[in-house]
């Protein structure tokens, strides 16, 4: 039996389920609904793919992608690349509420957040930078570059264009790495 | 990721997406969580629709959007995932992902792709009826 209003969201995350029903139960919109939820997620570091201290990218930084949609409106609001700003959907909320833009990206997005009043702070970890010794230690693997030299199969970088192009191997997957 | 779907008492429906992305990522990657239609997506004459996995792959296709269009035509919410799913999978047989997708009568669904690690897909559902966050899952 199908009944409204309705929350739904990707994998195990029940504390950011919670959240946004909590949102929608004190009268909040449907928006505020998935700002909260997300939020929580952000704050809990939900299994390590949501959030500050996880997924360090080469150099060993995390940075946040997010983004709201209004269904009534089609306003969309979204961060990409986000750096040192841990609130990355109130900073979505605030493109799609304090600007005519869509999408802001990388540090001229944190610049952004800034002056819409979010802390800046580090995202580093413990454990992220547990993980990035980790990498660093395992030759860089797995390793997303291609055609490049030396062999990002093999060896760290950094990296200069390759004399040929190659097929692509398989990538392993891993089900706690995802966007 | 997570990748949320909230739809009001009326009908009305708004998604969104967080995420830090893929694990050693390429400095400067964005994927497709902000992406509108991609990572999320919604509107209020059909529902909503998110996506997760990987992200790289995934943006390429718009699953969000074009499960929101197919529930736009009366496909029913796990139809819709699945169509999605299919239409990515035929370029990448062996991509890592997984799509909910909620229409404006409170109905949902979710389909996700079957690679070896990855042969169940769980999400959450929080509605009047469960009083409480449900843990669902589908077999991919």
């Amino acid at each position: 039996q199908a009944t409204l209003p309705l929350v739904i969201n990707t994998w195990p995350f029940e504390h950011a389920t919670a959240a946004a029903w909590s949102a929608l139960q004190a009268g909040g919109s449907v928006l505020d609904a998935v700002e909260k939820g997300c939020a929580r997620c952000e704050a809990d570091q939900c299994d390590g793919s949501v959030g500050f201290g996880g997924s360090p990218d080469e150099r060993g930084e995390t940075t946040l992608d997010a983004m709201i949609m209004n269904g009534n409106t089609m306003e969309v609001g979204a961060v990409g690349d986000l750096r040192r700003i841990k609130n990355a959907i109130g900073v979505a909320r605030a493109v799609m509420e304090r600007t005519d833009h869509t999408l802001l990206v990388g540090e001229s997005a944190s610049v952004f957040a800034e002056n819409m009043g979010f802390t800046a702070e580090d995202l580093t970890t413990n454990k992220s930078i547990s993980i990035f010794t980790q990498w660093l230690k395992d030759n860089c693997q797995p390793n997303y570059r291609k055609n490049v030299s030396p062999d990002p199969s093999q060896y760290c970088g950094p990296y200069k264009p390759g004399a040929t192009l190659r097929q692509r191997r398989k990538r392993q997957i891993d089900i706690h790495a995802h966007d | 990721t997570i990748g949320m779907i909230v739809i009001g008492k009326d009908g009305q429906v708004a998604a969104g997406t967080s995420t830090n992305g893929a694990n050693h990522k390429v400095p400067g990657r964005v994927g497709d969580s902000p992406i509108a239609g991609a990572g999320s997506y919604a509107d209020s004459t059909a529902g909503g629709a998110a996506a997760t996995g990987d992200g790289d792959v995934m943006m390429r296709f718009l699953p969000s959007y074009l499960a929101v269009e197919l529930m736009k035509t009366g496909t029913d919410p796990s139809t819709a995932c699945k169509t999605s799913i299919s239409r990515i999978k035929i370029h990448y047989p062996g991509f890592f992902g997984a799509v909910i997708c909620a229409n404006t009568t409170g109905h949902y669904g979710a389909a996700c792709n079957k690679v070896p690690g990855f042969s169940k897909f769980t999400f959450v559902v929080y509605n009047s009826q469960s009083n409480s966050p449900l843990l669902q899952s589908v077999d991919c």
